[in-house]
């Protein structure tokens, strides 16, 4: 709820909640696997 | 920063507080703003491009070439940012705005885009929202009978202006009540608060005149200003050593250009700030005005039956002589369930501006029935009314309790100790929304404010206390407000509590 | 662009979109800080260059309608504060970090980031206030 909350996502729809969720994951995946390729 | 002042211009101490925003706080509010800013322009490329329907108003294919209706930026937080939470404003109510109401509950298919009503109640909702600082929003009782026979007698609307056959003598009559009220020579009433600003400042000043007016002065002293054409400088909120520095450079350089002396130069401030909850420092800026020669016109909207140990205002709360004070406005909304608004002060002013000013030439003046409920509300108030209710309904102490008990509880609160608006901090957007929803599931009706109606950073939830409010209603609001704070972690406070 | 943190907030949105950037494996670093650099110059030409008036009604009779968001700061005082930070933060951005260095020099990356740099640095000079 409270990242909801502090994101502003509470005030968007689910489906664009959705997109920056995905979009979120993706970023943080591939900052991730290029962290581990770096390391 | 705490501002406590006890300099010998004070009878008791001034102790007014707007603490910081924490930094952290500030930038997730930012992000929040620009994580919805993108969605917004994302949305608008969608209508744009016809994958969503367009609820709002726009030119016909047809019109396209003809100058645009509809600024489109210009509604691009309405379209964007309130619509999405744009359920917890003016909301439908089915009673009077009392302590208590009742609200007309209604949903919504699209996301706000348009409401239907339920055909249910929500009965005897806390009302935390409203302007009723004495608790006179009611209908029953002396005013409401008075009021009524009013009604009958003379009717409702007064088709004429106060120059014409529109002059009453319930007119004449409130006007000597008011004056009486005010400890001034002579009043004048108009029928609208906004307009007596609006109206009577061009009216005092023109051209070769200088306005110093608060920089969170309300909407009608900025276009009263605006409209007398005089010269406008802004000084910080309540800040005296902005403002003396101005009446300094006034004295000193004059006019732009010619440097000729101003014709005059009117301060305006207002009594109660009702987005800060903050209350003016008069004993200052008096003193000031004394020194500089200029004139005080001092809006005294919230203010008026709200402060002071008699409530007659500011003034009366400082415990100044009400002669310091050159122009005194105020309106009859806020403490006496009434609308409107007066002017007092010296007769031969009075009397000018009933021939200038554009109310007295072209407005219809009060209606009769609002006329009644002012009158009977300000006798009850100075105990004319041969009851003792008027010394009841006392506001300070709801006042004091709801402030220190939210302090207590962690909450960032703004203003002035003793001021009856308080404002409790929200800071991000998406809290906007949730506290006013959250707080109506727990039947309490409040009033949430975000930008650009006050800068971004200081999103707030604005309650105005009652003298109709019991403690159990305070208790009950604050114990919903405590449970919300906790929900959306709105404690930021860092003061010891 | 005075109140408290932004400054702080746009430095750190500005360091989240490199991160952003770093974190696609298929990009090279020369190639990451030159898309940094250019998207970063492309986001504030057009917040502060290009949009006019505001996202919200003012009481101004539609005085700030014609205006960028840059010649509406502080209310069009040159050399303000803020003024002085968003002139030298794409400078700073460009020059210290993506063309001297992490570019290797490269002529190309050299062309692109200095355009791109100079895209923002022209309009905010005080003799195009106003100018179209």
């Amino acid at each position: 709820y409270q990242y909801v909350l502090v994101t502003a996502l509470y005030m968007l729809e689910p489906w664009e909640r959705t997109i920056f969720n995905s979009l979120l994951i993706t970023v943080a995946a591939m900052a991730v696997y290029t962290c581990y390729v770096f390391m | 920063n705490h501002h406590a002042s006890c300099t010998l211009l004070y009878k008791k101490p001034f102790v007014e507080s707007f603490e910081e925003t924490p930094l952290l706080v500030a930038v997730l509010t930012y992000i929040g703003y620009g994580i919805l800013t993108i969605f917004g322009y994302l949305r608008d490329f969608l209508r744009d491009w016809k994958f969503e329907k367009c609820h709002l108003a726009r030119e016909r294919e047809e019109q396209k070439d003809f100058v645009p209706l509809y600024q489109d930026f210009e509604n691009f937080y309405t379209r964007n940012l309130y619509m999405r939470i744009r359920d917890n404003w003016n909301r439908p109510i089915c009673s009077i705005p009392g302590a208590k109401m009742d609200l007309v509950e209604r949903v919504t298919p699209d996301y706000n885009w348009t409401f239907e009503h339920t055909g249910n109640v929500l009965k005897d909702v806390i009302n935390m929202g409203s302007y009723n600082y004495l608790g006179f929003a009611e209908n029953t009782g002396t005013c409401a009978d008075a009021a009524s026979e009013c009604t009958v007698k003379y009717g409702v609307g007064v088709s004429s202006t106060r120059q014409e056959i529109g002059n009453l003598d319930k007119h004449e009559e409130l006007e000597k009540l008011v004056a009486r009220f005010l400890g001034v020579e002579s009043s004048m009433a108009f029928g609208m608060g906004f307009a007596t600003n609006s109206m009577n400042i061009p009216a005092l000043t023109g051209k070769g005149c200088l306005i110093l007016s608060d920089e969170l002065n309300h909407a009608s002293l900025v276009l009263g200003a605006r409209l007398s054409g005089s010269t406008i400088r802004v000084f910080k909120h309540n800040n005296m050593q902005s403002l003396e520095k101005l009446l300094r450079d006034a004295i000193v350089h004059g006019q732009p250009r010619t440097h000729r002396p101003w014709k005059k130069i009117l301060v305006l401030v207002e009594g109660i700030y009702s987005m800060e909850g903050s209350i003016v420092r008069l004993p200052e800026v008096i003193a000031l005005k004394k020194k500089y020669k200029a004139y005080l016109y001092l809006d005294e909207a919230h203010s008026i039956g709200a402060l002071g140990p008699r409530g007659r205002g500011v003034v009366d709360y400082f415990g100044l002589d009400p002669s310091d004070v050159d122009i005194m406005m105020g309106t009859f909304t806020k403490s006496f369930g009434a609308a409107g608004g007066y002017i007092g002060g010296k007769k031969e002013l009075i009397d000018y501006l009933c021939l200038h000013s554009h109310s007295a030439v072209h407005a219809t003046s009060m209606s009769p029935p609002i006329t009644q409920q002012i009158i009977t509300s300000m006798k009850c108030i100075m105990g004319e009314d041969g009851t003792t209710l008027g010394e009841f309904r006392i506001l300070s102490e709801n006042t004091t309790y709801f402030r220190r008990r939210l302090h207590e509880m962690g909450f960032i609160i703004y203003g002035n100790n003793d001021s009856p608006v308080v404002p409790l901090m929200l800071y991000m957007p998406a809290k906007i929304g949730a506290f006013g929803r959250e707080m109506l599931k727990r039947n309490i009706g409040t009033v949430v404010v975000g930008f650009p109606a006050t800068p971004i950073i200081e999103s707030r939830a604005r309650f105005c206390v009652s003298a109709a409010h019991t403690r159990e209603m305070l208790d009950k609001a604050l114990n919903a407000i405590s449970e919300v704070g906790d929900l959306l972690q709105l404690k930021y406070s860092r003061k010891n509590r | 662009m005075n109140s408290r943190g932004i400054w702080l907030a746009y430095l750190l949105l500005t360091t989240a979109l490199h991160v952003v950037l770093l974190s696609i494996p298929f990009l090279s670093v020369p190639v990451v800080w030159t898309l940094t650099n250019v998207i970063h110059n492309l986001a504030m030409y057009l917040f502060l260059h290009t949009v006019k008036g505001t996202p919200f009604e003012t009481p101004d009779q539609g005085k700030a309608r014609l205006l960028t968001h840059w010649e509406q700061m502080d209310y069009g005082v040159q050399f303000t504060a803020s003024r002085k930070f968003l002139t030298i933060s794409p400078i700073d951005t460009c020059e210290h970090k993506t063309c001297y260095f992490y570019t290797k020099y490269d002529t190309a990356h050299f062309v692109v980031n200095t355009g791109s740099l100079l895209s923002v640095l022209l309009p905010k000079l005080p003799q195009f206030h106003g100018v179209r």
